[in-house]
């Protein structure tokens, strides 16, 4: 194996609870440019799917780039996913890594 | 403007 390479996952979280259950921090303009995941709560629907984990960062989310986006519209993002009912599922694009791909 | 300072703004879902 040679050198460590950021390789970005889908996760899909289906929202079988009441919460998403977890916390982000970044955004654009600051020192951690993408969110990248601080919490991950028991008993929310991100802890159930069990791929999501604290440290990685979220590249999209349902297909939409979080790039570029302030901390407050990259939050707002993810909420009306969950928040949607037009399907019972999100998908995020993680990376372990912090890369700017 | 300089840029924001958004390090500790932590949002939970």
């Amino acid at each position: 194996p040679g050198a460590p390479v950021p390789t970005p996952t889908l996760v899909h979280v289906v929202k079988n609870a009441n919460t998403l259950g977890i916390a982000i921090e970044g955004g654009a303009n600051t020192r951690q440019p993408l969110p990248r995941i601080v919490t991950i709560q028991k008993g929310g629907s991100a802890h159930g799917c069990g791929q999501l984990k604290v440290g990685q960062v979220i590249l999209e989310v349902n297909g939409v780039s979080l790039r570029g986006r302030e901390h407050q519209d990259a939050a707002c993002i993810i909420a009306e996913a969950f928040k949607s009912k037009e399907r019972d599922h999100i998908d995020f694009l993680v990376t372990e890594f912090n890369a700017t791909l | 403007s300089p840029p924001k300072e958004y390090e500790d703004e932590v949002t939970f879902f």
